[in-house]
């Protein structure tokens, strides 16, 4: 009973009945795992960065899979042909090729603290990995920051951007912190910036009270801290493609632990 | 007792591989019942049908693929069942009432992924491994 079902215009096509389809619907759910369908909350029908990520890897995958995402390009063509879509590298596809699942996850919340204790600029960010389905084992995980080309004053300026994970808050000082990468860059520079948090995401699966977030911060070759935005980071009031966002890759965990008999 | 013209016909249609695409009710692998012998049918899942395109982004649908169908002896030249689907054929030609018919299942299962929000507006990319039927046989 071989066939070719590839060949979709011969295919058979038929309205479901009311019956049929919520029929349909629960056996679908049960076979992606889902106890019910998800309802995402979508600011006016748009997708940002995060999804476009997604479906740039979902275009890789499929392509293997010879699966159809016309329709679905279809609905993104007219932003992403404006905007600047965000490219897998290939160490992602690399990434990709050995995972099970791939998960972006919103950013949370943000904030600009313009004037702190110390008068440091900063941004944090915080996801919520609590979701994540059992048995898996993230892989590789990153830190998605879009940054723009920046106005006249730090033009020809380098900035040295660094990446903290917070390790503890105080309610009256500022937060322990912990220095996970620290990157020098041409004030002019614009793209997508990657850090890699893999160690870091899988102490927040492993331990969620220490999800505290993480904080980035910007300094000038001065050493004078400015806020992110002047630095050209985009945050949640930038463009809906540009929104920072995390990517985590996940592999179903080998460690198989047999039931008592 | 199905006549000359049918039984050329069947001979011409048992030596072409089967191609599902061409409509329902053409194959008849191993039944004397040509309308219920066990093969694959299929349907095609829209998202957008059920109604599911505001969370799942890709794909807009796919084919979906099902095993339906009768397996009773005798099967013909190309034996496709599997062995213990023929010994289970003839006992149960033996005892019908205890011993029931094999049945006609996925042989072949290919991955799909989907790309979908959660609840959280997180957005899930998954391969499901087993979610395409390509094949059906007789166990």
């Amino acid at each position: 009973l071989e066939g070719n079902s590839d060949s979709q215009p011969g295919f058979v096509h038929r309205r479901l009945r009311t019956h049929e389809r919520r029929e349909m619907q629960k056996e679908i759910l049960s076979v992606l795992g889902l106890p019910h369908r998800p309802r995402p909350h979508l600011s006016n029908g748009k997708y940002n960065s995060a999804p476009l990520f997604m479906l740039d890897l979902y275009k890789t995958i499929s392509s293997e899979e010879k699966s159809q995402v016309e329709g679905a390009l279809e609905r993104y063509q007219s932003i992403a042909a404006t905007q600047i879509p965000p490219l897998a590298t290939h160490q992602e596809t690399a990434f990709l090729n050995d995972a099970d699942m791939v998960m972006s996850f919103v950013n949370l919340v943000e904030h600009d603290r313009e004037l702190s204790l110390d008068r440091r600029h900063h941004k944090e960010f915080k996801f919520n990995l609590s979701q994540i389905p059992e048995g898996e084992a993230i892989t590789a995980a990153e830190f998605r920051l879009y940054k723009e080309c920046v106005s006249q004053v730090f033009r020809n300026d380098t900035f040295l951007l660094k990446v903290y994970q917070v390790v503890k808050e105080h309610p009256d000082r500022e937060a322990d912190l912990f220095l996970l990468e620290s990157r020098r860059l041409w004030a002019a520079e614009e793209g997508w910036l990657e850090f890699d948090i893999t160690a870091t995401s899988n102490l927040w699966v492993m331990s969620p009270m220490h999800n505290l977030g993480l904080q980035v911060s910007v300094e000038t070759s001065s050493g004078q801290t400015i806020s992110c935005t002047d630095a050209g980071l985009v945050g949640r009031d930038g463009a809906l493609e540009k929104q920072p966002f995390m990517v985590a890759f996940f592999k179903v965990s080998e460690v198989h632990i047999r039931s008592t008999r | 007792s199905t006549g000359g013209k049918r039984r050329h016909q069947n001979r011409n249609r048992s030596t072409q591989p089967q191609d599902g695409s061409r409509g329902p009710g053409l194959t008849d692998y191993n039944s004397s019942n040509q309308k219920t012998a066990c093969k694959r049918h299929e349907l095609y899942v829209s998202f957008r049908e059920l109604g599911w395109q505001d969370w799942i982004i890709a794909p807009e649908g796919y084919a979906a693929n099902y095993c339906d169908g009768e397996c009773s002896f005798p099967l013909n030249g190309h034996m496709n069942a599997t062995n213990h689907a023929i010994v289970q054929t003839l006992v149960h030609l033996m005892n019908p009432e205890n011993v029931p018919k094999p049945c006609c299942a996925p042989t072949k299962l290919n991955a799909i992924s989907v790309l979908f929000f959660d609840d959280n507006s997180n957005v899930i990319l998954k391969k499901y491994k087993n979610m395409v039927v390509r094949a059906c046989g007789c166990h």
